[in-house]
């Protein structure tokens, strides 16, 4: 019984050390009582200490978020005060695809409908949509100094549209040889969506492009690389978001109990005018 | 009976050759002064880069160091910060001195990969100290 004892004490000590990380330090004794405590950001960091993502994003995706970055922060990861947005949160989603896109990466127009399914479980409750884009990336072939006019058409197949809302036919035109990106807005579609907490969205986009100088050539070849993501641009309300404009009127912080934040959250221009005027007057 | 004698132990012995200048030392800031510290840590270290991937380096900074007696003026202390300092040297030594604290932060910039594969740029609230205070 003396050795059995012994080779308790050794199991204890060693499930102790293993736990004296930082992180776990950090989090309260009951585990259940973790998301209440901690800030999001902690939270995420003491659930993956060391986990991978489970999904590894697409390179130019990737890509295209570190140029965002580079616009919004300084090396050190200090939100530059010139910007002059209200979100604090962008996200993009690359789609699970349903259909595969035309071979050869070249896809012809008019382009086949392409199913696309994202799922937004990320977004919190405490995240408002301000704005929303599909991003097409156009592969290196594209440049060529012509215009170019695309009409598209968007179906939301899942949660399924009321009844007679037509899908926008949005004329869109770009010349190919400044864009790597196309940025196409969709923000009037998925607002109500995101507002009444759908995270799953299905849709079809097919687009027929022709060239402004010659549209007699008809349908043009539309350099498509790969399906486009979805990038929401969110206002995140919780109290740990940072809120650039609220930081110039430190009288008013976001509400921290969720039941307040619809008031709080949706007029936040109305409502940073109005603290501004206030502030004016008081001084 | 102890707590007076203590007390009385503390008074400063004013004998007839006082001196001067010992008597403002205790008015000079201390050596090692509440201030602002850097810590330059990289994600790498903790070994969260492969879902970090900005910024490359994060310096949340700290505040160390003893707070000087007198703080009203340098460190934007409340007056509470005086009163305490005066219970603790002559009232009650249990209470502690003021602490060298954080007293302003800015915020900080991440760009993370989601466990779902999506890419999410995020700007969090008070995640570098930017000033030290006494409190």
């Amino acid at each position: 019984s003396q050795a059995s004892r012994g080779e308790a004490q050794t199991r204890a000590s060693a499930a102790l050390e293993s736990e004296a990380d930082p992180w776990s330090l950090l989090l309260p004794v009951e585990e259940t009582d973790r998301s209440g405590l901690l800030p999001p950001l902690f939270k995420v960091l003491s659930d993956r200490r060391g986990e991978a993502p489970k999904l590894q994003p697409d390179s130019r995706a990737l890509y295209y978020m570190k140029k965002l970055y580079k616009t919004y922060a300084t090396k050190e990861g200090v939100p530059k005060p010139s910007r002059s947005h209200l979100y604090n949160t962008v996200r993009l989603f690359s789609p699970y695809v349903k259909q595969e896109p035309a071979p050869g990466n070249q896809v012809t127009g008019p382009l086949p409908m392409v199913d696309l399914l994202f799922n937004l479980d990320r977004v919190t409750a405490m995240e408002h949509l301000l704005k929303s884009v599909l991003l097409y990336t156009l592969n290196n072939s594209a440049a060529s100094s012509s215009t170019v006019t695309c009409v598209w058409d968007l179906v939301v197949k899942e949660p399924t549209m009321p009844s007679g809302k037509a899908p926008p036919r949005v004329p869109y035109s770009f010349t190919l040889k400044k864009h790597k990106w196309i940025e196409m807005d969709v923000t009037s579609l998925l607002q109500p969506l995101v507002a009444s907490s759908e995270r799953s969205i299905h849709m079809s986009v097919n687009f027929t492009c022709t060239k402004d100088q010659a549209p007699e050539d008809g349908v043009f070849n539309m350099p498509l690389s790969v399906p486009p993501s979805l990038i929401l641009y969110l206002n995140d309300t919780s109290a740990q978001a940072y809120h650039s404009w609220h930081s110039l009127h430190s009288t008013w912080r976001p509400s921290q109990h969720p039941g307040q934040d619809s008031v709080a959250a949706h007029p936040v221009k109305e409502e940073a005018m109005e603290v501004e005027r206030s502030a004016r007057h008081r001084r | 009976g102890q707590k007076a004698v203590s007390l009385e132990a503390k008074k400063p012995h004013l004998t007839a050759s006082f001196n001067l200048s010992e008597y403002f030392k205790q008015f000079l800031f201390p050596q090692n002064e509440c201030e602002l510290h850097d810590f330059r840590l990289s994600f790498s270290q903790l070994k969260w880069d492969n879902w970090i991937v900005a910024p490359h380096r994060y310096n949340p900074r700290y505040c160390k160091g003893d707070c000087p007696r007198a703080v009203r003026h340098r460190y934007g202390s409340p007056v509470h910060t005086m009163v305490q300092n005066i219970i603790y040297e002559k009232l009650d030594p249990s209470v502690p001195r003021p602490s060298c604290v954080p007293g302003k932060y800015s915020p900080l910039s991440v760009l993370t990969i989601e466990p779902d594969g999506s890419i999410a740029y995020k700007e969090y609230e008070d995640m570098i100290a930017t000033r030290c205070t006494c409190r």
